[in-house]
């Protein structure tokens, strides 16, 4: 998860 | 293959196109607005003389920014946020470079051989100083190929979802799952081709870009590999977070 901390947040971050 | 009735196609076509086309990053009729601003002699100059680290950073920051629209895609893509998140990740690091190639054919301009990039258009010659020639005309070679296609922003939409749920990517933790919803994305492709009457076998020319895709991306990594072996500190420092994550 640490390894792909952006994707996981860009993932999570509810889409506009 | 799964049932599909028309219905739930057509509601995959449309749920797909509008997808795409709330996170394509530019309209097409913005881009038309701006084909005539194509890069003067000294401006090309000017980017040919910059240091090839800093030449490097300015493609990795765009290359980044087209990705994040491409996440943001990826998201509303029916299905995909039901997957783990471990096979999310996996599809977006192994595709998500894919499908901006993919979408550069709309940023494409094939009678002057020049793509939108930094503000206008410009011919492979802007890049000269990432000092990867071979890699940049084989994309322009591509996106030259896809523009004459002459895709519409459905068949668009949905080829960039095909790419995305590509079943056979390694390390993937539910292989049919996604499996499932690529062959679902196949069969809406293969509804919108032939509802637009195309009977050109646009879809095995689609299906014959998918190895091509895999093998600029996968020079993309080699030349970074190169690039980084001889500027370590710069990818560590300046280039953006996500492209170390995805491309690192």
């Amino acid at each position: 998860k640490e390894k792909h901390k952006i994707l996981h947040q860009l993932l999570q971050n509810s889409t506009s | 293959c799964p049932t599909v009735s028309m219905a739930e196609l057509d509601h995959l076509v449309q749920v797909t196109s509008k997808s795409h086309l709330e996170t394509c990053q530019y309209l097409r009729e913005e881009l038309h607005q701006m084909s005539w601003q194509k890069f003067l002699q000294d401006e090309v100059e000017s980017y040919q003389s910059k240091p090839p680290e800093v030449m490097w950073q300015l493609c990795a920051v765009k290359i980044t920014e087209a990705i994040q629209y491409v996440v943001e895609f990826a998201k509303r893509i029916d299905g995909f946020m039901d997957l783990c998140q471990n096979d999310q990740i996996v599809l977006l690091k192994a595709g998500s470079l894919e499908v901006v190639l993919v979408r550069m054919c709309r940023l494409f301009d094939s009678q002057n051989n020049s793509v939108y990039f930094d503000g206008k258009f410009a011919g492979p010659d802007v890049f000269k100083a990432l000092g990867c020639d071979d890699l940049i005309s084989s994309v322009f070679d591509f996106a030259k190929s896809m523009c004459s296609l002459h895709l519409s922003e459905d068949e668009l939409a949905l080829f960039s979802a095909f790419i995305l749920l590509s079943a056979d990517r390694s390390w993937l933790q539910e292989k049919l799952q996604v499996e499932k919803l690529q062959q679902k994305t196949e069969l809406a492709l293969q509804h919108v081709l032939q509802k637009n009457q195309r009977e050109d076998g646009a879809l095995n020319k689609l299906r014959c870009k998918v190895s091509a895709l895999r093998s600029l991306c996968s020079r993309h990594a080699e030349n970074l590999s190169a690039f980084r072996a001889v500027y370590p500190d710069i990818v560590r420092t300046h280039f953006p977070p996500l492209y170390k994550e995805l491309f690192g």
